[in-house]
């Protein structure tokens, strides 16, 4: 390894600040990537990484092209990915990225998808429909328009499928109320049937969420289709345009003919002979992951590697698993000592090859939220609002697969060990099922067993103690609990089903239909208490507000979680509150945050992370 | 058997990539760039890539050949950082 001399932050808390977006991922897959990225080094130094929301930060995050302000210019796509300056004050320790390139999560672009059968998970491209192969949305099979893909390779085998972001089911921004766009819609007096850039000089698509705009003057801005959105040539960020005519012949596909390097394109206009607009096709993209953490290490005072095996290489490879070799882990340490922490997983034994498989950090599941990284420049403005709620037309199949479910088992009092499953000790857990504050103590569930963490200076840890045995009518796996402050009622979720303990009598199952949640709710990942008997509730990226009496959730209410939580994973699979802070499971970290409001009574809630740890080190503070 | 069609390749507008360069004027560009140039000079050789190659290939653990070889090439074909390997 190499350092810059020795330049190195004076202090261990480094902040960062992500200042603006690529329009190529969900925000909250940006802001899980970079978290994802600092949370590399901070496994194996004693360095913690707090995001900011202003210049004031250690560590500026941007995304930019060509010249965009430091005097090092990028260079379009693919060549050059992303810089960043060791320690020091001003430019030094800032991070740019070329927004020129794809970035992904190393594996092509990311759809996540709405409705359909497949939980919001992403679309598989390519897939197979009716025999033919896609690899982009589309509206074949349909009357509707509305673009729809396969979640797994072959929909015609597996039939699952989900609508991908379109304007045909949401907008974003403007004052639409997130409405979908109304086709045809009349702007100026004249009809638009597709979304345009007309009366905008930014270039960026919207359309009219009522009939006519000139009437009644709602708008939103539509959602980038980056399954078909060119990325370099003459026309970035332009759809491609099928069928076009490239030297008299005609493509209904990409295609790399005229081209001596192999590289996929399409025209932007249905003739690129006259008009000559083209772009490069979606290809794999660059993993953000991969990159920051290789950028950050400069950030934090590494210079580049001569280990080809190392994430301070020069050169970009996409690999899997925990990208640090040993040579990064001693270059960190040789600036900021060891962390106090256990060694992490073995430093990666990694190939220069890209790996055949998606990385395990892929987050599949919510609404997408890429918004322009510059706000509308004219036309009215609003704050943005929440995606619609109600369901599409039918899709090519299916209903949703039920929760799962067990029959309940018999007993009553809370008992100590039997035969132990799936481990006698907590702390070798990767991810538990589900975690509650219950009666002052946390609770660790995990396959029918469960412990509980008094966190008093020198209390064990309890269990494992059945499940079966202290709520028999509750199956073997939890998705999330939650323990009612005031009426210290608890609340359990499996799949789509829902029981109450007060004390030992029970309620249930319910179905989450009771709840006033539709099939497309799965399941719950937790509930946040709020004033007033309410509660939020969590589903896959999405939260409602929750009356805990009348246990309904209020159906308008309705946001993405990074409307109200920004800075946590997206695909949180656990949440809770403990000791008046909420934490947001993901794998074996937490994601911490703090509510301002509730200490400081003002009137915007200002959710903070505050920390961000892991699970049986932080919280169950395994040695 | 069908003839085979003779691929027509075209200039897209606006494409400024390295696919117009030869690969000397790519190396070229690529040693200055991530500064192995200069340093490579300050060695004595002005007219030669051949320190600087020698230096790129060492810092890549590549075969230290001092000649543009095939992997040479594919390294420097390579996305990567930009942040100079050599100086500041």
């Amino acid at each position: 390894f190499q350092t810059f001399k020795g330049l190195k932050w004076d202090h261990h808390n480094i902040t960062y600040w992500i200042q603006n977006y690529s329009e190529d991922l969900p925000r909250d897959m940006i802001d899980d990537a970079f978290a994802r990225a600092f949370a590399v080094w901070g496994e194996v130094a004693p360095l913690t990484f707090t995001r900011v929301y202003g210049p004031e930060a250690d560590i500026v995050i941007q995304f930019g092209v060509a010249e965009h302000g430091d005097g090092y210019p990028f260079d379009g796509k693919d060549g050059l990915l992303a810089h960043a300056f060791p320690p020091g004050a001003g430019v030094q320790g800032d991070a740019h990225f070329d927004d020129d390139e794809l970035w992904s999560l190393g594996k092509g672009v990311v759809i996540p998808t709405y409705y359909g059968n497949s939980n919001g998970a992403p679309c598989h491209f390519p897939f197979t429909f009716e025999g033919r192969s896609y690899s982009a949305c589309t509206t074949d099979g349909r009357n509707d328009g509305t673009p729809w893909c396969s979640t797994t390779a072959d929909y015609d085998k597996d039939g699952k499928f989900g609508f991908c972001p379109s304007e045909r089911l949401y907008t974003e921004h403007g004052n639409g109320e997130g409405k979908p766009c109304v086709f045809p819609f009349i702007f100026e007096g004249r009809s638009y049937s597709a979304c345009t850039t007309k009366g905008r000089s930014d270039g960026y698509r919207w359309c009219a969420t009522t009939a006519n705009y000139d009437q009644d003057k709602l708008y939103g801005f539509c959602p980038t289709r980056v399954d078909a959105t060119v990325v370099g040539g003459n026309s970035a960020g332009e759809l491609c345009v099928f069928p076009f005519v490239f030297l008299g012949k005609q493509y209904s596909s990409c295609t790399s003919d005229g081209r001596r390097d192999g590289r996929l394109w399409c025209a932007t206009t249905s003739n690129f002979d006259t008009d000559k607009k083209w772009g490069f096709c979606p290809d794999q993209g660059y993993s953000l992951f991969l990159v920051a953490a290789h950028e950050f290490g400069h950030a934090l005072g590494l210079d580049h590697s001569s280990v080809p095996e190392a994430l301070m290489y020069p050169l970009y490879s996409y690999l899997e698993g925990f990208p640090l070799n040993k040579d990064d882990i001693d270059g960190i340490q040789y600036l900021y000592g060891r962390g106090s922490k256990p060694d992490p997983r073995p430093p990666a034994t990694t190939t220069t090859e890209p790996q055949p498989t998606a990385p395990p950090t892929m987050c599949p599941t919510i609404p997408p939220t890429a918004y322009p990284t510059v706000g509308p420049t004219v036309g009215p403005t609003g704050a943005p609002s929440p995606g619609p709620t109600s369901s599409p037309s039918p899709g090519p199949t299916g209903a949703p697969s039920p929760g799962p479910t067990a029959p309940p088992t018999a007993g009553s009092s809370e008992a100590s060990t039997e035969s132990l499953s799936p481990a006698d000790n907590p702390c070798n857990v990767d991810v538990f099922d589900a975690i509650a504050e219950i009666q002052g103590a946390l609770h660790f569930f995990k396959d029918g067993w469960y412990w509980k963490f008094l966190n008093h200076r020198g209390s064990p840890l309890q269990g494992p103690f059945l499940t079966a045995r202290t709520w028999p009518a509750l199956p073997a796996t939890l998705d999330s609990a939650f323990e009612d402050p005031q009426t210290k009622r608890v609340f359990f979720f499996s799949g789509r089903q829902m029981w109450v303990y007060t004390g030992k009598t029970v309620l249930g199952p319910r179905s989450l239909d009771k709840l006033g949640l539709g099939p497309e709710v799965t399941h719950v990942s937790g509930l946040l208490p709020r004033r007033l008997g309410k509660a939020l509730l969590f589903s896959k990226g999405r939260v409602w507000r929750f009356d805990l009496k009348s246990q309904k959730v209020d159906p308008q209410s309705v946001i993405r979680v990074d409307k109200e939580f920004s800075g946590v994973p997206w695909n949180s699979h656990d949440i809770f509150q403990y000791q008046d802070k909420a934490y947001f499971c993901h794998g074996k970290f937490f994601w911490r945050v703090s509510f301002q409001n509730e200490v400081n009574k003002v009137d915007h809630e200002v959710n903070q992370v505050d920390d961000v740890g892991y699970v049986t080190y932080d919280l169950l503070q395994c040695p | 058997a069908p003839y085979q069609r003779q691929p027509t390749f075209v200039v897209f507008p606006k494409d400024l990539k390295t696919s117009n360069l030869t690969d000397t004027q790519l190396a070229e560009a690529y040693l200055y760039r991530y500064g192995y140039t200069r340093a490579a000079q300050m060695m004595g050789e002005k007219q030669s890539l051949r320190p600087a190659l020698l230096m790129l290939q060492k810092q890549l653990s590549l075969p230290q050949t001092g000649e543009l070889d095939s992997q040479t090439l594919k390294a420097i074909r390579t996305p990567r950082c930009g942040v100079p390997d050599v100086g500041r």
